[in-house]
């Protein structure tokens, strides 16, 4: 589970302050399907930072699974986010000199999964997300969708307990969408993984248990797919 | 215009030829909106980055107003894509040292105009997609859809014959996004910036004058947007 106190991520630049996130609390159940939505700028790259771990907020506390992350150490801080948390970037920052199959197997090294089983496991989330014929190609020889798909695949490769999705369908037509998000739900269903989602995305608000609203760093609302 | 004659995109990967785009036609009009929609993977990106030209097509001819570009010497390829062709690329490609003002201003150094009036049609540009309190940030300290906006700015500050937009809402909420496709329209309509636009969005497929749908490097169908 993921919990959000009074979390603040501010920016000092020049004589102004940029108050991308104002104050936020956000309780995420174990096993939960959670879509963040909100204006470009509204704070939802910022926010998935702090809950991952990546950014240090300037006010405010995050707690995964009742472990506060600020109270973590270099190696636990590094577990954090090579086994329970998987992220998919809105930049999806691959590493450009590995093929997408290696790109994909690049969280199992830290699981300490051995070569042959790490091959099979890449391959296999590369199939379910369309890419089987696409293995061996760099991120600059694939198209922009295919690149966010090795991102998709990458994030869940390492059976994670909690995969954060920044706009992971930003780059896919309608079908492809369709085909992934039906994936996520999938892992959310049947593996428990607890999905947070920042999306403009309607198909994706659909199949999430609830629509968290962001606004100038603040929640705005919170509701059901079937109020939205 | 833009006239596309029998072009054809193969990579060479080991022992597999991929066909990125295998035979397209197509010719777009002066002054028309044109939307470019298919799979992912499916050859967009390459199409325009050959009608751009970016890439050399591995067969085919394209011609920007009545003239080959492959005939182009390099500076007067250099004044084809500066001056007269405006880019929005998938990946923004904005320079990271560079604020969002400067960035913008790039094109404009190229148009010999004087840095006064550059700084002015910068900020003009910016204030139009909603950028106006983020001139002097850089691209890492802009949201996704804030550097997708920037992009876009600085596509059009030179006002440009042709604009190519690769997957220009991609990043942006639907307010947002409308706003958008509101100041491209209004660029056609009261400018006759001739667009290709290559988009997942049904809001930009409605805006356009034709929807080319191509699939597996070819063109699949043409068709009016009260059609589609
Ligand atoms: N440098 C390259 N080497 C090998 N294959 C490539 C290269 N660039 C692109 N491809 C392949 O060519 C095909 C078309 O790519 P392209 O980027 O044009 O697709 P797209 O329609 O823009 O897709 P998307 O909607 O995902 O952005 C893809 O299958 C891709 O894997
Ligand atoms: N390093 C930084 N320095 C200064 N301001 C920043 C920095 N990073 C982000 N911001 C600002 O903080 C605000 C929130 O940014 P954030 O990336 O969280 O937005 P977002 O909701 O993800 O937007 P989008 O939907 O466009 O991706 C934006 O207004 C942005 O300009
Ligand atoms: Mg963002
Ligand atoms: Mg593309």
């Amino acid at each position: 589970s993921v919990l959000v106190e009074g979390a603040k991520k501010f920016y000092y630049m020049g004589g102004e302050t940029v108050r991308a996130v104002d104050g936020i609390d956000l309780r995420i159940e174990k096993g939960e399907y959670v879509s963040i939505m909100g204006p470009s700028g509204s704070g939802k790259t910022t926010l998935f930072n702090i809950v991952g771990g990546l950014t240090k907020p300037t006010e405010g506390t995050v707690y995964i699974d009742r472990t506060d992350i600020s109270k973590l150490d270099a190696s636990e801080l590094a577990w954090l986010r090579c086994r329970k948390i998987g992220y998919v970037f809105q930049t999806f920052n691959l590493v450009p000199i590995m093929s997408a199959l290696q790109n994909v197997m690049l969280p199992l090294i830290f699981g300490g999964v051995d070569r042959t089983e790490r091959e099979d496991r890449a391959h296999e989330m590369l199939k379910l997300v369309g890419l089987g014929e696409r293995v061996h190609h760099k991120p600059t020889e694939l198209s922009g969708g295919q690149q966010q798909r090795v991102a998709i695949a990458r994030a869940f490769v390492n059976n994670p307990a909690i995969v954060l999705a920044d706009e992971p369908t930003g780059n896919l037509d309608l079908k492809t969408g369709l085909h992934i998000i039906d994936m996520m739900i999938e892992m959310n269903k049947s593996r428990g993984v607890t999905m947070l989602c920042n999306t403009h995305d309607q198909k994706i608000i659909k199949a999430s248990d609830r629509i968290v609203w962001v606004s100038d760093g603040r929640v705005e609302k919170i509701e059901r797919p079937a109020e939205a």
